[in-house]
């Protein structure tokens, strides 16, 4: 079955479109099909990626604004293994354009179903959100099967927390009942701060409580290896690369491998 | 005359919050009067304090709502020298409730303008604008008389800084002639990277070729020293602290003293 997983973070800049780009590569690598979507108007998806969202055709905006644009028109082969929908400035006005819309939040998934019906196969679809939980982001929630939730192991960060999971979870009782939040991925992580690892105490506790309740992050975990702070991942952007081929024996490199490999075993075992 | 000044960046989790309330502490402890004022729905700036943006009256929300609120209802004494105007999670509403309102960008700017005619007075003004270019960052900036950009030097940070110079350049040639860009902050800085050092060189080049020019950023700069990456300033939130209060000689407090005695030398000098 396809995973499709939506990387959403209303706070900005905690490495949602980084861990897209890099686990999306790691997936990519290790021979699975790999979609990856940036629902972002800053674009950063493409950009990492060295595509140029602007001259490539239709993107998100055109998949979500016209009915006559089909997914596979959307779809750019970014690398082996890798597709990418790219987002340009143009998809900032869809929250308004939208917003008279009949069913503006099903877009997306209606869109896939009709590629899916068309034969159309991944087996991973990474969701790059933009740091906002408007429009764009719903549609994500709307098609997403579950939710990966990239944050720093910070006393703010834990802040927005609660509003995201009620979002979540507003989604999940109205239109997508299936959403799960599979976990949080801790990125730009400092291993020695005795107050990261009280953050992730924090954390853990949160999800134990949770265990055995009807919410969607019932068995949602803390993903472990956390993506350490390691500067070549801020650095392979500037290169049009992602970390696999920029460096690939640094520690970021490593740590989204892993995490991969942990990722498809997890949603093997299920 | 007083200073006042909007840290400013639509990109989230760059600093904003972290160098409003440590450089406003430094002031403060420096001897100068200081008032912070938090336009963020997310209330990191009270949090960051130990303050409860909620149960301490009005706050920002109310001083942007409501006619009869004045300055002086809203501000509490969070520290010796050091004032606060709170915001809480209503502020979100703010954007669309204020949408019909009669010139919606300049009440920020009128309510001072009544606090001063007033007499109320402080030396330092330090306004800590939420990650958007939306309403309560244009109330920020048709009040601010300069502007700092709080940003980490990565290839991706520096994508967003046109669209944020764009939106300084629209303030200032409509409700706020006198606005000025007064430079970059660096946060969370790696020195060591020589990633961060072509970032910071793009910069000044950036900031070069506009000198003697007619934009609001014709003399901007790079400050320095960068605020290097320390996990104290990530901390001390959690305690309700500023880094002065919570580890007065780790790197992160002695950056942003040194910062603070600068833009005071700065400032004195123009
Ligand atoms: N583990 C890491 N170590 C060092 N730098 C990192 C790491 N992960 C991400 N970065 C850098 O931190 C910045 C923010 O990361 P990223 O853009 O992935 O966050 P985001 O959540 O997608 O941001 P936005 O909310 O703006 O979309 C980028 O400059 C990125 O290159
Ligand atoms: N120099 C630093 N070293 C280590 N951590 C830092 C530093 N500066 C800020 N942080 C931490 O990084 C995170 C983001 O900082 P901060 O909240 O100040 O950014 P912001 O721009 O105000 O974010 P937002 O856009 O959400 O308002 C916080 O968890 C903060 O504690
Ligand atoms: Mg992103
Ligand atoms: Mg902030």
């Amino acid at each position: 079955p396809t995973r499709v997983v939506a990387l959403l973070n209303q706070k900005g800049g905690v490495g949602k479109t980084t861990s897209t780009v890099n686990l999306g590569a790691a997936l990519a690598d290790a021979g699975h099909r790999v979609l990856l979507v940036d629902l972002d108007p800053q674009g950063h998806l493409s950009l990492h990626l060295g595509i140029d969202g602007s001259t490539c055709g239709e993107g998100t905006y055109e998949l979500l604004l016209d009915p006559a644009v089909s997914l596979a028109a959307a779809i750019q082969h970014a690398r082996p293994n890798l597709d990418v929908v790219s987002a340009t400035v143009d998809l900032a006005a869809a929250e308004s354009e939208l917003a008279d819309a009949d069913d503006r939040h099903g877009i997306l998934a209606r869109k896939f179903a009709e590629a899916f019906a068309g034969g159309a196969r991944w087996d991973y679809i990474l969701l790059d959100c933009p740091p906002s939980l408007g429009l764009l982001t719903l549609n994500a929630l709307a098609f997403a099967r579950e939710v990966i939730v990239p944050m720093q192991a910070h006393f703010l960060a834990l802040q927005g927390l609660g509003r995201l999971l009620e979002t979540v979870a507003l989604v999940g009782h109205g239109v997508n009942p299936d959403l799960r939040v599979a976990g949080v991925l801790l990125c730009m992580h400092e291993s020695q701060s005795s107050h990261g690892r009280e953050v992730v105490a924090e954390l853990k506790r949160f999800f134990n409580e949770a265990r055995g309740s009807a919410v969607a992050w019932s068995d949602a975990t803390v993903f472990l290896p956390a993506v350490r702070r390691n500067i070549k991942l801020a650095e392979a952007p500037s290169f049009g690369q992602t970390i696999l081929e920029y460096a690939p024996t640094c520690p970021g490199a490593m740590d989204y491998r892993t995490l991969a490999t942990r990722l498809v075993e997890d949603w093997r075992r299920r």
